[in-house]
């Protein structure tokens, strides 16, 4: 919050667009911020009502450089965009900076989004350390269908107005912890030497040489994939990090999806009606790559890009207990690392044994 | 300029006016009048300390690499509410 916990004292608000850009046209401006005061009405009693004269609650205008309010922009990039806090006169006021390229997808930034951070300003709310917070004051992209307000951004609103009664979509989406004691995973894959630990809209990367894992949002580095992956391994031979989300997967090289993809699992080989898959391991030594589905598990061979014969074959059978599901699994010097809800467990590939069970945060050091 | 790194030489003179710039924008830190000192205080380190804080980077209050990379990237400059007040 702002100091003093400023807010609106009224519910019902106004909002005028003073001018427009030239990147978009004015049906797709009108749009995006209509869109986002929707986000926030949504999650509270406050309502919003366009004037088109005289002066409103919140006035949004572009501007460039100076642009009368002795907070300049900057120019590209940099500085977005900034709003005031709850008041008279500029409070509430948002403007955006005209020398950015906007967009309403992932190709400029996107206005929408940036908007919708603004009229967070605009009724009250300052910014969260909350990485995966709309509140956060750096800008990531997250995608751009079917947007959901996080839930800090919904406790801080929602403290300042109160819930309202109409919220369509109340699960609002959590930033994960890595030390929770619970804590489980969606997928583990390695690209080019760091460890990358998906967890619903997020990854984890993991460096050896860095102290502490970073969180970044699955979008902000791929913006066409999915969040909630299901699978992820890596091909170092191809260079290639595939991604699986339901019947479909992605081949990845570094920041570029690779053309042609997605693909479905069943030009793998696997049956068409097989709707996901829950884990993937390349093993390295033999060139082969395990899925995991269900209680069974299949092998792939990559040189000749076919399933193997034999196959599914029963996960107690092969590797006795990790249980009979895989969340996420990943293969290091010898070892493959099953994760199963909050525990993981060492297996050895040598010995074929489980060495060591752990919790699955141990991999954060927690 | 006052950053307060003793071993700067991985950063220009433009990188340390940038990050002044940054933090005089989104950490309301002030020019020192002129002529006027404060004994033992160094701002400069002390808003460094308050951003590595907030987005959770080591806090040294010493311009690194890795607060000057978060620097660059594209943000929202909420306009400082003590000033509008």
């Amino acid at each position: 919050f702002f100091p003093r916990k400023l807010k609106w004292s009224k519910n019902n608000l106004t909002y005028r667009i003073v001018n427009y850009t030239r990147d978009l046209t004015r049906a797709e401006v009108d749009r995006a911020f209509k869109k986002a005061f929707k986000v926030w009405s949504e999650v509270t009693p406050l309502n919003f009502t366009r004037i088109r004269s005289g002066t409103a609650d919140i006035m949004i205008s572009f501007g460039t450089k100076e642009h009368g309010d002795f907070y300049p922009f900057d120019g590209p990039s940099g500085l977005l965009a900034h709003a005031f806090p709850p008041g008279p006169n500029y409070g509430g006021d948002a403007h955006f900076d005209d020398d950015e390229t906007w967009s309403t997808d992932s190709r400029g930034y996107n206005l929408f989004l940036v908007a919708a951070h603004e009229f967070g300003h605009s009724l009250g709310l300052e910014h969260s350390r909350d990485s995966g917070a709309l509140m956060f004051p750096i800008y990531t992209y997250t995608g751009n269908t079917g947007f959901l307000l996080p839930d800090d951004d919904v406790q801080g609103i929602q403290a300042l107005y109160g819930a309202g009664d109409r919220d369509p979509n109340p699960e609002h989406p959590k930033t994960p912890e890595k030390c929770d004691e619970n804590l489980s995973l969606d997928a583990i894959t390695e690209l080019r030497g760091e460890m990358m630990i998906f967890k619903d809209r997020f990854f984890w990367r993991l460096h050896p040489q860095m102290v502490d894992a970073e969180l970044v949002l699955i979008k902000s580095f791929w913006p066409e994939l999915p969040n909630k992956i299901d699978a992820a391994y890596e091909n170092p031979m191809k260079d290639h990090v595939f991604i699986f989300r339901g019947r479909k997967f992605w081949a990845l090289n570094g920041y570029d999806i690779v053309e042609g993809y997605p693909k479905k699992i069943y030009e793998l080989g696997f049956p068409r009606e097989m709707k996901t898959i829950d884990g993937a391991v390349h093993i390295k030594d033999t060139g082969k790559t395990l899925f995991f589905t269900g209680d069974k598990y299949w092998s792939y061979d990559e040189e000749n890009q076919v399933m193997e014969k034999g196959y599914p074959k029963l996960i107690e059978e092969e590797f006795p207990g990790i249980g009979n599901r895989v969340d996420a699994v990943y293969q290091k010097n010898g070892y493959i690392y099953f994760f199963n809800g909050p525990l993981q467990f060492q297996y050895s590939i040598w010995s074929k044994r489980i060495v060591r069970v752990l919790k699955t945060n141990s991999m954060f050091w927690c | 300029l006052p950053i307060p790194h003793e071993d700067s030489d991985e950063f220009t003179t433009e990188d340390l006016q940038f990050a002044e710039r940054y933090l005089k924008t989104h950490y309301n830190l002030r020019s020192n009048p002129a002529g006027i000192r404060k004994k033992n205080a160094n701002s400069v380190a002390a808003k460094l300390r308050e951003m590595q804080s907030f987005f959770g980077l080591e806090v040294t209050g010493i311009l690194d690499e890795e607060t000057y990379e978060l620097m660059q990237q594209p943000r929202c400059g909420v306009p400082d509410v003590g000033e509008y007040n």
